[in-house]
């Protein structure tokens, strides 16, 4: 049974920082 | 104005959405991914050296110009609150802080995945991830 990483369901959501 | 960039997430769905799959946490324990709550996401990003939990909230759903089976969800950010655009099939589930797994068209989620979910709406607040000291 594969086992999946609790990272893996969450959207990466990484905006620019403007400072 | 706030920085904006822009995510297409693989037009297929993960097979970790799939009701009944095994979700590792950042302690080791095992959960179910339907049985996942909000403290667990919580609880492992704390003991994470890399990645953070933010709040996006939801600020705009509309139809793709691609595919009737796609949607743009637009987000806001953490507390930069910037604006964060994402494509994804109208059933990709996103987890919605204190209420659990939520997508554009439940029905279908529901459907294909057997995985409870509710309405994702205008104003829900998702928990997503960033990078610990992004700066």
């Amino acid at each position: 049974v594969p086992v999946f990483p609790w990272h893996s369901l969450v959207p990466f959501l990484a905006p620019t920082q403007s400072d | 104005p706030p920085p904006t960039s822009s995510t297409v997430v693989p037009p297929s769905l993960p097979p970790y959405f799939i009701k009944g799959s095994i979700i590792q946490l950042a302690d080791g324990e095992l959960k179910r991914v339907e049985d996942l709550k909000t403290e667990d996401f919580i609880q492992s990003a704390e003991i994470s050296s890399e990645l953070k939990i933010d709040s996006s909230t939801v600020e705009r759903i509309e139809g793709s110009h691609t595919s009737p089976n796609f949607a743009v969800v637009q987000f806001s950010v953490g507390e930069h609150r910037a604006q964060v655009s994402v494509e994804v099939l109208v059933e990709y589930p996103f987890f919605v802080f204190g209420q659990g797994w939520s997508s554009c068209c439940p029905d279908r989620t529901t459907q294909l995945l057997e995985l409870p979910c509710t309405k994702l709406s205008v104003g829900d607040v998702c928990i997503s991830l960033t990078l610990k000291n992004l700066r």
